[in-house]
């Protein structure tokens, strides 16, 4: 069966959700970046489709480790959350709970940012995997400190040790973890299946 | 007018709701 162009939200939403929740490495999230046509430009670029934030326990004791976000940096990130609770729920009409008051961690933060980012003409991880077909998968901290992708820098910022990008037919599947996970032939597997795409797993 | 696209919209409810629960089953992160 040939790749759909475009998944539905919900679809996509349960695929990203069984492979991080089935998955046997531990990531911290998954995003796919939905090709797509501007408009006005005609140029090609891939933009948010969809994530699935898992996050760990263990996230927040390696940002104690790490120093973590300073309190500006918080205040910053809670009011961002607020005004996003807010435009999401109808100006503010619903109270504000938990989940918009507590401390967010760097990689939630590293989540939300993603919402705002898109890559054209195959740039950053994501787009160079789109543009060459071939998935990219980088593992350790030096490694995306050193990558030539502004996205895959500020992952490592923010205490991601692993991100990966595949293509698969009407965007990129990007997978990002805390942990150091070397390339699987089982993710990829299961990539293969759940997102029917039919490229060949290394460059 | 509407300030977020849909999937954006979506992707954003589906966050705060897994935050939710996630606090809720860890407790405060501080």
């Amino acid at each position: 069966t040939p790749a759909p162009a475009y998944f539905s939200q919900e679809t996509l939403q349960q695929r990203l959700q069984a492979l991080i929740e089935g998955a046997r490495e531990s990531w911290t999230y998954g995003i796919f970046w939905q090709s797509s046509v501007d408009a006005a430009t005609g140029a090609s670029f891939l933009g948010w489709g969809d994530g699935y934030y898992k996050g760990y326990e263990e996230d927040k004791r390696k940002q104690r480790v790490a120093g973590a976000a300073s309190a500006a940096e918080q205040e910053h990130r809670k009011c961002v959350l607020r005004e996003l609770h807010s435009l999401i729920s109808g100006g503010g009409s619903s109270a504000p709970d938990e989940a918009v008051d507590e401390e967010v961690t760097d990689t939630e933060w590293f989540f939300l940012v993603s919402m705002t980012q898109s890559f054209v003409n195959g740039g950053g991880l994501p787009g160079q995997a789109f543009y060459t077909g071939a998935p990219a998968w980088v593992t350790g901290a030096d490694r995306l400190a050193a990558a030539p992708c502004d996205r895959a820098r500020q992952a490592q910022l923010f205490g991601l040790q692993t991100m990966v990008c595949v293509p698969v037919g009407s965007g990129v599947l990007e997978l990002g973890s805390t942990d150091v996970v070397f390339h699987s032939p089982e993710i990829m597997g299961k990539i293969r299946v759940l997102f029917n795409f039919s490229s060949p797993d290394a460059p | 007018g509407d300030l977020l696209p849909m999937a954006r919209r979506k992707s954003l409810q589906r966050f705060f709701e897994k935050r939710k629960q996630r606090l809720t089953a860890v407790g405060p992160y501080t």
